[in-house]
């Protein structure tokens, strides 16, 4: 039984995660909530991590893999109004996931459980070249930018600038940060680092991201892109495989 | 025109 202050935040991290993701299983433990999964074609990884800390209260007895379908949850989650509190209760004889809208009266649905097994994807290990930290809403705003020109964007790190570009049949895209801008928190690179990515998964996820939340950026030169930010008290990590001339 | 690589391709390089 784990408690969250704001289900109307915990809304975005289920709505982010289902843009990529049908089905997930999380695992409940001493620790807190964690799931990983790959989206079924096998372009994008969803890592997604709620320590125990986050919750306002929370109680377990060993370890849950608890099996769910997103595209309900997401729909659950839709009717969380902006003061309730989110209460998910494991209930194992009857095989569901008590999702609890708690405010001035207690609305309650049952969400029949999967019965899927959690991945034994582990976070592959890579060396990245270059870190960037940047406001989240700019870099989304970018992105959004670039859709308009392109359905790939590049993401490269130069001379200690973070660029997003893009380059469609006629027209053409770019923004620049670099250390005067207001949005880049911080860059660190040996070298340049570029890829080219998919948009669509990209938007999907950021889908999330609000003004103030930070984003960090994983980049090399043909590599995967992770992307980190934190989102109601969930730790949100992506991975997303380049696209390649 | 570039091509969609597959994580997989990565996860059994590193």
């Amino acid at each position: 039984r784990a408690t969250l202050e704001s289900a109307k935040e915990f809304k975005k991290v289920v709505d982010t995660v289902a843009q990529i993701l049908d089905e997930i299983c999380l695992i409940a433990n001493e620790d807190g909530i964690t799931a990983r999964a790959m989206d079924p074609s096998h372009v994008a990884l969803v890592s997604l991590e709620i320590p125990r800390l986050s919750f306002e209260d929370y109680e377990i007895e060993g370890e849950k893999e608890i099996g769910i379908d997103l595209e309900a949850f997401k729909k659950i989650m839709n009717r969380a109004k902006s003061k309730d509190k989110l209460i998910l209760e494991l209930d194992e004889e009857k095989n569901k996931l008590n999702v609890i809208f708690e405010n001035s009266g207690r609305r309650k649905f049952s969400l029949a459980l999967l019965d899927i097994s959690a991945s034994e994807i582990k976070m592959p290990e890579i060396e990245y070249p270059a870190v960037v930290m940047l406001k989240g809403d700019a870099f989304k705003e970018a992105l959004k930018d670039a859709d308009l020109i392109s359905d790939y964007v590049i993401l490269k790190v130069e001379d200690n600038k973070f660029i997003v570009e893009t380059k469609g049949e006629l027209n053409d895209f770019s923004a620049e940060f670099d250390e005067d801008s207001s949005a880049l928190i911080s860059i660190e690179s040996q070298g340049h680092a570029k890829s080219a990515f998919n948009l669509e998964y990209l938007l999907d996820m950021v889908k999330g991201i609000k003004a103030g939340d930070i984003v960090k950026l994983y980049l090399g030169t043909d590599m995967p892109l992770k992307l980190e930010y934190s989102l109601g008290g969930a730790n949100l990590t992506f991975l997303l495989a380049p696209r390649i001339e | 025109k570039n091509k969609q690589i597959k994580l997989i391709d990565f996860f059994n390089n590193y």
